[in-house]
């Protein structure tokens, strides 16, 4: 999981 | 973004405008448990911080607005406007039983070690029991009015199509959370009992009786 994945589901 | 997270976005705004439409239309929070209603507020918060910090979409951006307005204008309703119909003694719950296990699980199980990241771990695992309070109300009341077993039905279709979608992004992108899935997991299972209920029941017009 890469650091700067960010969640992009709500 | 896909047909199933689409819909399931769509499911978990119509679950909450049936709410909030419910309440405001009979002045009325009879059968409503707050407590699942505070706990989403909670999820919300917990989860969408990163507002200030991200973006990712306008959707993704109005959504959350959304999300986090309605869930606060709801437990406004039941808690002040019309706190005099809101049923103490069958919204009995102890959420802090969900809250303090999902933060300790969340400081123990997550993708990577900081605020944001652990607060939107938080959310996820207090989400996929927030709707214990309710689903323990009806089965102490031993019924749901119609419209209450819609919003169930609405709110647990969600994340059932969550689970859709993340099969879907698995074989199309390679892209999983395994965190989220097996929460999405647990929540939807959470909701089977009441599922086979509604299709069985208040779909052929009877009314949502629990065994008590």
């Amino acid at each position: 999981f890469s650091n700067m994945e960010l969640h992009d589901e709500l | 973004m896909n047909i199933f997270r689409l819909t399931g976005d769509l499911a978990h705004l119509i679950a909450i405008i049936i709410l909030l439409h419910k309440i405001w239309k009979s002045r009325s929070c009879a059968g409503i448990s707050g407590k699942s209603q505070v706990l989403f507020a909670l999820v919300y918060t917990t989860r969408y911080l990163d507002l200030v910090t991200s973006y990712v979409s306008i959707y993704n951006t109005f959504m959350k607005f959304v999300f986090l307005a309605t869930s606060y204008a709801t437990i406004y309703l039941i808690y002040v406007k019309f706190k005099a119909t809101y049923d103490h003694n069958h919204d009995t719950f102890r959420i802090e039983f969900l809250i303090l296990p999902s933060l300790a699980l969340a400081l123990l199980i997550n993708h990577y070690f900081n605020f944001l990241e652990v607060l939107w771990t938080f959310s996820i695992y207090l989400e996929s029991v927030a709707i214990l309070p309710q689903l323990f109300m009806v089965s102490k009341t031993g019924e749901a009015e119609s419209i209450t077993s819609h919003y169930l039905f609405a709110l647990g279709s969600y994340r059932a199509l969550y689970i859709l979608n993340w099969i879907y992004r698995y074989a199309t992108e390679g892209h999983y959370d395994l965190i989220a899935i097996v929460a999405g997991v647990v929540q939807t299972v959470l909701y089977c009992d009441f599922f086979y209920l509604y299709i069985t029941k208040v779909l052929k017009g009877k009314k949502l009786q629990l065994p008590a």
